[in-house]
């Protein structure tokens, strides 16, 4: 699974 | 999105609402430090400023909303509201937390994913949660005796963090390209600072007295 672009975490 | 970083998520909103419900129903914020709820309103404002131009889901947007809004209130209640401020223990809460602040800004100028504006505030939001509990910590350890909904909310805040440990280890080993370390590191800073926390409040528990931070 590619790393999402920025940051998918709160 | 997995079932820790869920957890940790719905941990974190739970401590907002203990401090909430504890601010509302009391009408007061003792044992609360203003400081470092201004502190969770830098972090929360420095991170999410991405708020309107990466869309990643319904439920991260509206949970950004909610954390954003969710800390001013509690920041305007402590220094606003005209019953509530009264009770601010204005002369224990003397953590120079700017101090905090220009720390992490520095640290974020110096190591970030990409020295970018978003990248710089977003490492330094990091940076910031990670250390934004302390003028809490201090100002437990000089009231004493902590009431339970304010220890109720200094756990579960430390808990999320700690769900969000479990949550990187998971990623780590079921995605290719995950390398969260800036969060990794700060996390686990964060987490122990809790750790004498944690202790006394399992003391607390265990033997059903009255939670105590010696002094």
């Amino acid at each position: 699974k590619e790393k999402p672009q920025g940051h998918d975490e709160l | 999105m997995n079932i820790f970083r869920f957890l940790g998520d719905m941990t974190h909103l739970i401590s907002i609402l203990i401090l909430l419900l504890k601010i509302y129903a009391t009408k007061s914020c003792s044992g609360i430090s203003l400081k470092t709820q201004e502190l969770y309103a830098l972090v929360f404002l420095a991170r999410y400023l991405d708020l309107f131009t990466d869309f990643i889901s319904v439920y991260n947007s509206v949970m950004k909303v909610v954390f954003i809004a969710s800390s001013l209130a509690i920041v305007w209640c402590m220094r606003r509201h005209r019953v509530v401020r009264r009770s601010y223990d204005k002369e224990l809460d003397t953590f120079r937390h700017y101090f905090l602040v220009a720390a992490c800004l520095a640290l974020a100028l110096l190591v970030q994913e990409k020295f970018t504006f978003l990248e710089v505030l977003w490492a330094f939001s990091i940076y910031l949660e990670a250390v934004a509990i302390l003028p809490q910590l201090v100002l437990l350890q000089r009231s004493g005796n902590v009431d339970n909904l304010t220890g109720q909310y200094v756990f579960f805040l430390g808990a999320y963090r700690a769900f969000y440990i479990l949550n990187w280890i998971y990623r780590y080993f079921t995605e290719t390209h995950f390398s969260r370390w800036i969060s990794c590191v700060s996390g686990l800073v964060q987490t122990a600072l809790y750790a004498d926390f944690f202790y006394y409040y399992f003391i607390s528990w265990k033997n059903n007295s009255k939670l105590q931070l010696p002094a």
